[in-house]
């Protein structure tokens, strides 16, 4: 379902090159369930971008279901996006001024759905996480973590097929972690293929694929038996 | 150094209202190293931001330094702040329009430093915190855990007596986590008093002294024989 052949990310700055993203040949399956490990630096966000068709590469192919995003137009992109793919966000990338309830119901005003179903879907999704007595606050009223969940929220309402999440649990404690990953392991039984990103080597030992990288290389990726 | 006696938070949101802290009795003395832990949303960041001098508790006595900054307004909390603390936040509150130089010299514009010594400081404390080679570069140029540490160099720039940091592993990798860890302790061992907020029972256990916060209520705080 998502195919990536030789994949460079570099980014000049200045007289700067940083090569974000070096060589990268990842291919993912329908209905898998993986986490990326790897240093501070070492091409993790880069490659979700890639992955949820925000950015496309220096060089190299990405084929996500199929499609050839690798040099499509920011329309393309966002048409790929909206249609098939949830995102969490490494910094929740929430809306300051709207309500954790609006923020929520944002993917499906560009799906097109309506206000009486966003409504009731938004506010199932904020339940999932734990948030339903919330719904009215903005996100400047609500903890690292809250704001996390909320991300986390909305990235879902659009039941996804692929879902890729950046850090997920980083600033949650581990009782309300868990119950994300326990979301996450449900949602991956009902077939959804799901990529995440972690520095926690803990949580890359739950998924049934570890992929590693370092330095914008992978380096390692496999199977967990017991996971 | 810093004594909080019958200490409330309370936010109003139309009907609603949170108490994020409800009774706070707290004293940390001099030289100390102290870890916050305990669930999302229970108040650790809002704790932080009163130590902190960042804001004043609905009700209730702070005292820093013998200062009662209870009910001081916001010059005067600018002044507490930039004479005697380092803050680290959660979200790392860095200038998007500003390099990590001029981001992490900020403190020291403040404390009127002449240009020199603040370019030499800075470099000094970006190199500390392991980004020598991306002083020139924006935040929006930098990773995740490449912020939390921009955020880290420019909270201890001013050689801080008191030091307090929110979250300031959550985005790093173990490895690059323990390098900081190590830089906070070796600070501690020099006299500065640091209070660091976290999620993770592995960083709490490594503090001398482990406050646990719920519900807006500190529930338990003991010292650490093994830290
Ligand atoms: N827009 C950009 N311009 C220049 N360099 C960039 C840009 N975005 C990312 N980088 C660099 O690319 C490298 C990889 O960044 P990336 O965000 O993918 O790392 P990461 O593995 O997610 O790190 P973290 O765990 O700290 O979040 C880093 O060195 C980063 O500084
Ligand atoms: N400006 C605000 N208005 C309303 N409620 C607020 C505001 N700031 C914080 N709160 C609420 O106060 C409570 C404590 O928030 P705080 O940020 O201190 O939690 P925290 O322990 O730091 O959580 P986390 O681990 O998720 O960062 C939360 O329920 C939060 O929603
Ligand atoms: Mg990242
Ligand atoms: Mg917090």
């Amino acid at each position: 379902i998502i195919e990536l052949t030789d994949v460079f990310k570099r980014y000049r700055v200045g007289e700067q090159e940083i090569v974000a993203l070096n060589g990268i040949n990842l291919s993912i399956d329908q209905g898998e369930y993986a986490a990326i490990i790897g240093p501070s630096g070492s091409g993790k966000s880069t490659l979700m971008h890639l992955l949820g068709c925000l950015d496309t590469p220096t060089s190299g192919r990405v084929l996500i279901q199929g499609n050839d995003v690798s040099t499509a137009d920011a329309n393309r992109l966002s048409e790929m996006r909206n249609s098939h793919i949830g995102f969490v966000f490494q910094s929740f990338n929430l809306l300051p001024k709207l309500s954790v309830l609006q923020n929520v119901e944002l993917p499906m005003i560009y799906a097109g759905v309506s206000s009486r179903e966003r409504r009731e879907r938004a506010l199932a999704s904020i339940e999932r996480v734990g948030l339903a007595d919330r719904a009215g606050n903005t996100p400047l009223q609500l903890s690292g973590g809250q704001m996390q969940r909320v991300a986390i929220a909305r990235a879902l309402v659009n039941s996804p097929r692929i879902i890729f999440a950046d850090e997920p649990t980083g600033n949650l404690d581990s009782k309300t972690g868990a119950a994300i990953l326990a979301l996450f392991r449900e949602l991956s039984q009902q077939g959804s293929t799901i990529v995440l990103v972690t520095h926690d080597d803990k949580i890359a030992a739950q998924t049934p694929r570890r992929i590693e990288i370092k330095d914008g290389r992978i380096v390692q990726d496999f199977f967990n038996p017991d996971a």
